[in-house]
């Protein structure tokens, strides 16, 4: 698979040391097709394992940057939820990704100013690296996680006005990003318990990542207020919600070979040749249908 | 069956177990085999997170002559074996290997820091055959 034009570092995946003129065809890694080196969080450290048998370096190195460990903290619920101690993948018929990603935003000035008029605007400048999806990933649903860690105790419930500006360079000389597309959204939030709170921007970001973007640029407002719309109460009083910057969640449907393909029997069959041939003579079915399809098909028969 | 009795030549019993031995399962007869791993041995527990201990499992063992359908292996598994007995023994007997897998869901820490859960096809193998 070609990484279809995708701009992006062609490095390989952080574990390969061996420079590529030097050791090519030492690494097997280096065999797969870029689109499909990146990515791969087992394949390149099992092949570098499996070429450095000599050395039997096993250990690999650490990931350069270590995770926000609030992100890590959601992301092991994410995975207590979707496997089993084992590690096998529940069968969960609604949830059709069988990629994750969570990314922590690269760079964020965060930009404070209070209108008591208008409630304690939160906004931050996001970038976000998607260097590490691949081009056989496709974007299933994309969302901002937020993790509010409330200063005062809410007992009623949060309403937030959020809005969503993508920015991007036009060209590389341009010092301050325009601004290319918004969207503004009030959701309606109870945070009392709550330490997460997902806001869906698949369709905002869905044509930035559609062009392969690498780099997501982009302005949050969040306005947070007590109350709630619906009961019309008034939205006056403020909430001090220490919001601390979003993180970026992609659900992906990663489309190559090594991933897992839960709704794909066809796939499963082919891999079982030795599954036993279906008989030629039809068993009798016990809900009885083989029967009456095999009279229909001597009438049938007979009509022809 | 008294006069087949009478016909059929007492054979002596070291015989009859020979004859009997053709058809009998070998004894490390061609099976799965459990092997759990926990990614802290090979020094990966850096960068996966989850799951702790992970069960690959293998298949090891001689695989019978006479395949029939216990092992849902092909005609061509047997063909090979008469091969390997009577035309040429440097064609290999079938192996014993696996033939069904289970997927696995692994959480990691990617170079640029961020988290990727990933589910992999073929991860664990599940039943074997001879092929």
């Amino acid at each position: 698979p070609h990484s279809r034009g995708r701009v992006g570092s062609d490095q390989t995946s952080g574990f390969l040391v061996a420079p590529e003129d030097a050791a090519s065809e030492l690494n097997p890694l280096l065999w797969l097709p870029k689109g499909v080196r990146r990515g791969y969080a087992l394949l390149p450290p099992l092949l570098k394992v499996l070429s450095d048998r000599g050395h039997q370096s096993w250990e690999s190195e650490a990931p350069r940057l270590q995770p926000d460990s609030r992100a890590l903290r959601y992301m092991k619920r994410l995975y207590k939820m979707s496997a089993t101690k084992e590690g096998i993948p529940k069968a969960n018929k609604s949830h059709l990704y069988n990629t994750v990603r969570l990314f922590t935003p690269c760079s964020e000035c965060k930009h404070r100013h209070r209108d008591l008029m208008k409630g304690d605007v939160h906004s931050v400048d996001l970038l976000f690296n998607l260097d590490r999806v691949t081009a056989l990933e496709h974007l299933l649903k994309s969302v901002l996680l937020y993790s509010f860690d409330t200063s005062v105790p809410v007992s009623s419930p949060v309403t937030c006005v959020c809005r969503l500006s993508a920015k991007e360079h036009n060209f590389s000389g341009q010092v301050c990003p325009s601004i290319s597309h918004s969207l503004a959204f009030s959701l309606h939030v109870e945070v009392r318990n709550r330490k997460w709170v997902e806001i869906d921007v698949t369709s905002f970001l869905q044509p930035l990542i559609a062009t392969n973007r690498r780099n997501i640029h982009m302005a949050v407002n969040f306005t947070c207020l007590l109350g709630d719309p619906q009961q019309n109460t008034k939205l006056e009083t403020l909430i001090n919600v220490a919001l601390v910057p979003p993180s970026l969640l992609l659900y992906l449907n990663d489309t190559s070979e090594q991933a897992y393909h839960r709704w794909n029997s066809l796939r499963h069959r082919r891999n079982n040749p030795g599954r036993p041939r279906q008989r030629n003579s039809p068993r009798v079915d016990p809900t009885g249908d083989q029967e009456k399809e095999n009279s229909q098909g001597k009438r049938a028969s007979r009509r022809r | 069956r008294d006069e087949n009795l009478k016909e059929a030549p007492a054979t002596p019993p070291h015989n009859l177990s020979e004859y009997f031995k053709q058809f009998l399962l070998p004894q490390n007869e061609c099976e799965l085999h459990n092997f759990r791993l926990s990614f802290s041995q090979l020094k990966w527990d850096k960068w996966i997170i989850a799951p702790h201990r992970y069960s690959p499992q293998y298949c090891k063992g001689d695989c019978p002559r006479v395949m029939g359908h216990r092992y849902g292996s092909p005609v061509h598994t047997m063909v090979q074996n008469i091969i390997y007995e009577k035309l040429d023994s440097s064609v290999p007997k079938p192996s014993c290997v696996p033939a069904e897998y289970s997927p696995l869901s692994v959480l990691t820490i990617e170079p640029d820091g961020s988290i990727v859960y990933k589910e992999y096809e073929d991860m664990i193998a599940t039943k074997c055959t001879c092929r």
